[in-house]
């Protein structure tokens, strides 16, 4: 599952 | 952010500032790949497209602009500067990066976590980047001797994703529900194209010798 709605590394 | 992905994105712009040091310093992009520096270019416009509509935090949004500033600038260094450019090893430099962008391009219309452009894109750059090295990889193979430089700077890439590993464990046993199996299977096929190369670089280390790639 993914845990936010947006990815936060680059 | 923790202290792995903070020492993986510290490395890899370290990566960029030596080549673009190496660059601006001999005036010479010999031993150089440009087709991977597009392929790296490509990586960064298709991952970063949320850069204005995704605010994750100052930081993130300057090291992206960072990163697709800085591998367009190489890649226009390497096209169009009058004196740079004649370094180039085009006859080397023949490797089929086409290939590798269809194939990441198809791999991503069908593995990936949302069927959105946005998602297609970053999967897309996600695959991408872990086969971007090879043309840069051949390259040096073909060239035999590998500058300095130009080592260090395949080393920093490699060390970077390796970085990024160890980022990943940590926040699958620290976050709740942490799963990026996208990009922890492309990360490791990514770290392991580089191995070879690692064993090389560390062996040309230890003996102090001249980094020799085998034909």
């Amino acid at each position: 599952l993914v845990n936010e709605k947006y990815h936060d590394e680059l | 952010m923790n202290i792995f992905r903070l020492a993986g994105d510290l490395t890899h712009l370290i990566s960029i500032l030596v080549l673009l040091l190496k660059i601006y310093a001999t005036k010479s992009c010999s031993g150089i790949s440009l087709k991977t520096q597009e392929l790296y270019a490509l990586v960064f416009l298709a991952r970063y497209l949320d850069l204005f509509t995704d605010f994750v935090s100052v930081y993130n949004t300057v090291m992206k602009l960072v990163f697709i500033g800085s591998s367009l600038a190489i890649v226009w260094c390497m096209r169009m500067h009058r004196i740079v450019k004649r370094s180039y090893n085009r006859e080397l430099d023949t490797f089929r990066h086409y290939f590798l962008v269809a194939g990441s391009f198809v791999l991503a219309l069908v593995v990936h976590e949302k069927f959105t452009l946005q998602e297609i894109f970053w999967a897309f750059s996600i695959y991408l980047e872990a086969v971007a090295i090879l043309p840069q990889l051949v390259l040096l193979q073909r060239s035999g001797n590998v500058d300095n430089l130009t080592g260090q700077y395949v080393f920093f890439l490699g060390a970077y994703r390796a970085f990024y590993i160890l980022n990943w464990i940590y926040r699958y046993f620290t976050e709740q529900r942490f799963g990026r199996w996208i990009s922890w299977i492309s990360g490791l096929v990514q770290t392991a194209l580089y191995a070879d190369f690692f064993y090389y670089y560390f062996m040309s280390w230890k003996n102090n010798a001249k980094l020799q790639l085998p034909a």
